[in-house]
Parts: structure tokens; sequence; C-alpha cells
């Protein structure tokens, strides 16, 4: 049965350089 | 439903949790994320508000969904399928189309709102690149 890492379900929300 | 969909949201997924500990997606908790990215030390969790949902001009079919992200409401939008789901603080799975994500995933969800802080994850800032005056560098060494 696959098991799915916890960080894979939210997103990553860093800022882009232009900001 | 498409191949493309990611199985991980699907209803029964199992999740590993930092502390090792696996849950189903559907059963996982505000409190589950918090501590995992503790745990996990390299990632920090970041409150994101939902500030505005539009369709996106780009990529027709997907949603363009604008958010102000952790401390310094840095502006941050990303283009998503309406069923994708996102963790909502204290409230859980919540989509921009709960309907097509019950279909896709099966997963429950509440309806996804301007106002609604999801749960993201950034890298932690190690220490030293906190912009701290020298000398209270220097005092610390």
């Amino acid at each position: 049965v696959p098991v799915f890492p916890w960080h894979s379900l939210v997103p990553f929300l860093a800022p882009t350089q232009s900001d | 439903p498409a191949p493309s969909n990611p199985s991980h949201f699907m209803k029964g997924a199992i999740i590993q949790l930092a502390t090792g500990e696996l849950k189903r997606v559907e059963d996982l908790q505000t409190q589950d994320f918090v501590r995992s990215a503790e745990v996990s030390g390299g990632l920090k969790i970041d409150s994101s508000m939902v500030v505005d949902i539009r369709t996106s001009q780009q990529r027709p079919g997907l949603v363009a969904l604008h958010f102000t992200v952790g401390e310094q409401q840095s502006k941050v939008t990303i283009d998503v399928p309406p069923e994708h789901p996102f963790f909502v603080f204290g409230q859980g799975w919540s989509s921009c189309s709960p309907e097509r994500t019950g279909q896709l995933y099966g997963l429950a969800c509440h309806h996804l709102q301007v106002g609604d802080v999801c749960v993201s994850i950034t890298l932690q800032q190690p220490p030293q690149q906190q912009k701290q005056p020298l000398q209270q560098q220097q005092q610390q060494q």
C-alpha cells in the first residue's frame, strides 16, 4: 500500500524573487 | 478520473507524519501538520490567507488562487484545478469545487472561500540568515 509524506499534501508557497 | 490526479488526495490514502505516525488523508487534523513541521526541522508551517479566487487567464479550466503568506504577508498566486483540496486551519480539507473533489477523490471538502487561512509550508530560515544587528550576533558566539 503506498504511503505518502505529509508535506506532499500542502502547497509550498514561498514568495517569488519578484516580490 | 484522469491519470494525472494526485493519488495522495484519494480518500483512504495513507499519509506518514514526521513523527512516523500513519493516518488516512481524510482523518488529518491541523495539529498533525503543525507538529510534523516542528519535528521535521527543515520545514516551517505558514498561514496563507486566500485573498482572491479567479479563473486563471493563462491556463483555462484552472483557478488562480491569490494568497498572502506568513508574517511578511508576501503575495503568492498559484493556478490549480478547482477540485484541488487545501487544508484550512481548524476547518479541514476545502476546495473551490467540493462536488468535483468528492467525485474525483472521494474526499469530503468545505467550500474554499476568500478569508480562509490555509496550511502551507516553506523552508525553515537558518537562524543566522535573519536580519539581526551584527553586534548582537557577535555577543552570541
